[in-house]
């Protein structure tokens, strides 16, 4: 996080708010509320109380306008520059602008009110932005379907004012560091020739023509796909990469959901109704068997049968002499098994059915 | 995005893009004169790096596609470094 240069910070923690006027784009309600929830979320946090007053100067003053609008910092019509506030302090200090050039939403659409004046009270508030990309701070426009404060930005906003009254200090969630050592994956599946890793809200994935990991939102992708994903695995001459949390799947080709998910994992591969979630899945290119990890046992699926092999559940242990019994994620490359525990990981060769490298759980990138 | 990621080479109407966003975001001050202009090159660079540094992009200095990227996406006015 970074605080604004010089730390200017509010010393009444008591603050007023005035809405100036209304974007078309919602209903007065809709906007109450988005300015209401964004205000709270800062609230949660600190000693700081915000008071919303109909008339009059109020510390923040908030307004929807377009184009040059005598602050000496135009806005641009739509898209680009969505929104800006100023630091604490009297006269335009706090006040936060939203361009009503852009389309303000109270969805995932672009783009969700909530979420943009989330950001902007923190400027209001004398936080500036973060580098972190999983931060309400981070400069760039991203909505993963919830708005919460991230750790970074918990941390940012408490090194101003300090924790809330609350007998419970809220935490947020943090964003994955991939050199960090003690790194775990949810998820992990090849598409398209590419890796993709997946951790809560995000991917990562790594790119042969550029060393530097890319970390984002799993959201820029697959809006649709719930955060937290539990296995994934292509089907690679189908085009297809299916995504499974809990007992339910989604199926996607590249950067589009297809119709008709989510479906359940019971009547789509037969699955009893004592599994609950898949660990892991992977399916072998060449043969069309797609394995399934749930616990300490594995299934064996037949993609071009559409059903479960007999003789399975096994044990892992069987089938994959070594990994231990339990898997977090797994995926298939140049005819290897990259099994994933915790922080570590088995390269296993499926013909001869024994590992052949204990690695990091994040060898892949280049750390 | 995409799926292989996108590798692009730079057009001539991103060139006009970066330098804006370099004016707004990172103090790249936009007036001069001609000898200006080629300190200014050097000043582009020097700003283009201090993006990539702070998106956690490669720092070349040079206007890739992953810079690219990062400055059309929709984004707060405010500066990212101070005034």
């Amino acid at each position: 996080f970074v605080l604004t240069p010089g730390n200017p910070r509010w010393e009444n923690t008591n603050l007023t708010y005035r809405i100036e006027n209304y974007t078309p784009d919602l209903s007065r309600a809709d906007v109450d509320q988005a300015i209401e929830k964004a205000f709270q979320l800062w609230s949660n946090v600190t000693p700081l109380t915000f008071t919303k007053v109909s008339e009059g100067q109020a510390d923040i003053m908030i307004s929807f306008v377009r184009g040059d609008h005598r602050d000496n910092s135009p806005f641009d019509g739509p898209g680009g520059n969505l929104a800006h506030a100023f630091q604490p302090g009297a006269g335009i200090g706090g006040d936060a602008h939203f361009d009503d050039d852009e389309w303000w939403t109270s969805n995932f659409q672009d783009y969700n009110l909530y979420r943009v004046a989330a950001h902007e009270f923190g400027h209001s508030l004398g936080l500036a932005h973060s580098t972190d990309i999983g931060a309400l701070m981070y400069p760039s426009y991203t909505f993963s379907g919830d708005v919460q404060l991230s750790q970074d930005d918990i941390d940012g906003i408490q090194a101003i004012y300090g924790p809330s009254q609350n007998p419970t200090q809220p935490v947020g969630p943090q964003t994955p560091e991939v050199c960090d050592s003690k790194l775990t994956f949810d998820a992990i599946t090849t598409i398209r020739g590419e890796v993709m890793f997946f951790k809560d809200r995000f991917y990562m994935r790594t790119n042969p023509l550029y060393p530097e990991v890319e970390l984002n939102f799993i959201s820029v992708f697959w809006p649709q796909l719930p955060n937290g994903l539990q296995a994934a695995y292509e089907v690679a001459d189908r085009d297809e990469v299916r995504f499974f949390k809990g007992n339910k799947y989604w199926a996607v080709k590249g950067q589009d959901v297809l119709r008709g998910y989510p479906r359940d994992i019971y009547r789509s591969f037969g699955f009893p109704r004592t599994v609950k979630s898949i660990d892991a899945a992977v399916s072998e290119e060449d043969t069309g068997k797609t394995y399934f990890f749930v616990a300490n046992k594995c299934w064996r699926y037949d993609e071009y049968k559409q059903s479960m092999d007999a003789g399975y559940p096994k044990m892992i242990a069987e089938d994959f002499p070594g990994i231990g019994n339990k898997v977090d994620a797994v995926f298939q490359k140049g005819g290897f098994f990259y099994f994933f525990h915790g922080r570590r990981q088995y390269k296993f060769d499926p013909k001869t059915k024994r590992i052949l490298t204990l690695l990091k759980a994040n060898s892949w990138f280049n750390c | 995005h995409g799926f292989p990621a996108a590798t692009s080479e730079t057009q001539e109407q991103d060139v006009e893009m970066v330098k804006k966003y370099l004016e707004n975001y990172y103090n790249l001050n936009s007036n001069g004169k001609k000898v200006e202009r080629q300190r200014n090159g050097g000043l582009v660079t020097e700003k283009l790096k201090q993006m990539q540094k702070f998106f956690g992009l490669r720092v070349t200095g040079k206007p890739d596609a992953e810079t690219l990227n990062v400055m059309k996406q929709p984004r707060c006015g405010v500066p990212d470094v101070a005034p």
